[in-house]
């Protein structure tokens, strides 16, 4: 899975998330990048694009849960991304990038790596995997 | 406070052993994907124009799982998903079962600006593809010979893999098809039997 968010210099948000799914997956088999709430979220606080086991981040509404917990209980970008990862996913293994309508960038996740890079206007640029 | 940003991600859950040649590969790719948004950005392109530009790229390169290099159903063939968003008045856009659709992340868009839905799969997705003149390409063009390897060792270990990027090296090395040959049916590397009866 790949995902790209994005806010611009209009604090607009915005999310993207494309997959070929799982190997050896059933003919037919829908994952959480397609669905909105889910795999991808994007909303005037922030834009959210989560990778890994779809059918967790299906019964966690991941994407969603980000901007939920950013808007009912607060939580800057960060924490929100942070109690989603630790409270959301129950068994399930997954990770997430997501950018706020102030600038801020923040990527979470609880599997071993996820290849990931991020960069924000005053000349913060990072890749990693680990 | 303020300002532009951008992240991008390529999957996760990695395997452990990847090698340290295709690691590189991952973080150039990643660069240049960054690369590519940061300079819409200063263009200033929207932000639902800037992900949708940067996830074409990452479709394009077959390193990550989308588009072309996507992980093979059961069958073999490839059956590709995107979905897109715009924040300020949350329009969306999704598509499923591409088969033949070069960037379905493109496509997504579409849905999202010129259909009256928010979701289109299969058949229909493909015949709005047609009507829509989106590049479409032969399914092959997508599969990529190490898939065709990772699905083959998936059958032989009868699993849905989860990290589907196990070196073709040894199948001891894959710690997810290793689990799968002393258990039952898995999926996401978890008992089939746990998830709902459909």
């Amino acid at each position: 899975t790949v995902g790209c968010v994005v806010v611009d210099s209009q604090g607009r948000c915005a999310a993207a998330t494309s997959t070929g799914g799982l190997m050896n997956k059933m003919s037919g088999r829908i994952g959480d990048s397609p669905l909105i709430g889910s795999g991808t979220y994007a909303c005037n606080l922030c834009g959210v694009s989560c990778t890994g086991e779809g059918e967790a981040i299906i019964r966690g509404t991941l994407a969603r849960d980000v901007a939920a917990v950013m808007e009912y209980k607060g939580l800057g970008l960060q924490a929100a991304v942070d109690y989603v990862i630790k409270e959301r996913l129950d068994e399930g293994q997954a990770g997430l990038i997501a950018v706020s309508k102030d600038g801020e960038v923040a990527c979470g996740f609880n599997t071993n790596g996820m290849f990931r890079g991020c960069a924000t206007q005053d000349g913060f640029m990072e890749v990693g995997i680990w | 406070m303020g300002g532009w940003a951008i992240a991008v991600h390529g999957g996760a859950g990695i395997d452990p052993n990847l090698p340290t040649e295709k690691q590189e590969e991952a973080k150039l790719l990643l660069t240049r994907c960054l690369n590519l948004g940061i300079s819409a950005l200063r263009s200033n392109l929207p932000a639902i124009d800037v992900v949708e530009l940067v996830v074409r790229e990452l479709e394009t390169d077959p390193l990550f799982n989308s588009g072309r290099g996507s992980a093979l159903s059961e069958n073999g063939t490839v059956e590709m998903e995107a979905s897109i968003m715009d924040g300020p008045k949350r329009r969306c856009g999704a598509v499923s079962g591409l088969t033949t659709v070069k960037n379905p992340i493109s496509l997504a868009r579409l849905v999202m600006d010129k259909s009256p839905h928010s979701y289109l799969a299969f058949s229909g997705a493909e015949a709005f593809a047609r009507q829509q003149g989106v590049e479409l390409v032969e399914n092959e063009y997508f599969i990529t010979e190490e898939n065709k390897g990772m699905l083959k060792l998936a059958k032989e270990a009868n699993s849905i893999l989860f990290d589907y990027r196990v070196p073709i090296a040894g199948l001891e090395s894959c710690t997810a098809v290793a689990a799968a040959v002393d258990s039952p049916l898995q999926m996401n590397g978890l008992p089939i039997s746990i998830y709902a009866p459909e």
